[in-house]
């Protein structure tokens, strides 16, 4: 029998627990990766996303936007295309 | 693991952890 | 939840990694949390927000908004409130 359909986590806590298990391989903490997998008891083959995987591309627009609010973009870096989002 | 962690068995044995903003993402709903 | 401010987490890969190793240790996930920073050889001591931490709530919201899209509200849980801001 095939394997049934490779399927993303579908809902929220399982599909952050995906990402964040993609994010550790992608930045080379594989021990950290495999330790998580059986501390969640996840015994699952995982098909990981380019790199550096959705939730580090996330965490850049978030945090590009972060630092881009008005009351921050003086303290913090952050790209024009964020400033310019955050003012319209 | 305390009340956060995610649910021991996701609905398939095999996972992608494919973009959410990727066309062919299924969400599925439990 | 609001974020923490942008000081903390010095820029954006820290801050990421540092909201990853918080929400392994808020899901129990001690083993993986310890081995990550060993493997990222973080030495600075860190202080833990509330549980279950900002990467979990942050997520909580993300996801919420994700699925309450008009494009997929009908395939997702979502919260009346996420419904009221996408269509707002």
């Amino acid at each position: 029998t095939s394997p049934p359909p490779a399927s993303n986590a579908g809902n929220g806590q399982a599909g952050l627990a995906l990402y964040v298990y993609e994010y550790l391989l992608h930045i080379g903490a594989q021990k950290s990766a495999q330790t998580f997998l059986s501390e969640i008891r996840w015994e699952k083959n995982i098909t990981l996303g380019e790199p550096p995987g959705f939730l580090h591309s996330w965490w850049c627009v978030f945090w590009d936007l972060y630092c881009a609010a008005p009351d921050r973009r003086e303290a913090c870096e952050h790209s024009s295309e964020a400033k310019a989002f955050q003012d319209y | 693991l305390s009340e956060y962690a995610p649910p021991p068995n996701p609905n398939s044995d095999h996972l992608v952890a494919a973009n959410p903003f990727d066309d062919n993402y299924n969400t599925i709903s439990y």
